[in-house]
């Protein structure tokens, strides 16, 4: 698919640019942690669309942010998808 | 939201439309 860009958002009804970003997220999360892949995602669209867009151009932003994700999930005590 | 919801974060499933914290705190 064609890389999504801010116009493209901006262009979207807010929680349509919340579920662009996440069609895109989730497959380079479930790449890395299969069965959090979901909360994973959840999480990580609570952040700005602006710095959505940057992780997915940056996947060292994106890994860090996963790390953190992780971290906070564990201290939550998520029980992994099945 | 008592703050202490067991469900969050809510979960992202693709091709399902997101409705974010919607999902889970009414």
């Amino acid at each position: 698919p064609e890389p999504l860009t801010a116009s493209m958002l901006a262009a979207a009804p807010l929680m349509d640019q919340k579920q662009l970003l996440g069609e895109r997220l989730y497959p380079m999360i479930h790449a890395l942690h299969p069965n959090l892949a979901g909360k994973i995602t959840g999480m990580l669209l609570e952040i700005d669309n602006s710095e959505l867009l940057h992780m997915l151009e940056s996947p060292e932003s994106l890994h860090s942010k996963v790390d953190e994700a992780i971290a906070v999930l564990q201290a939550h005590q998520v029980k992994e998808c099945s | 939201s008592n703050g202490t919801n067991i469900n969050w974060p809510p979960e992202f499933c693709p091709g399902v439309p997101w409705k974010g914290l919607q999902n889970i705190d009414p």
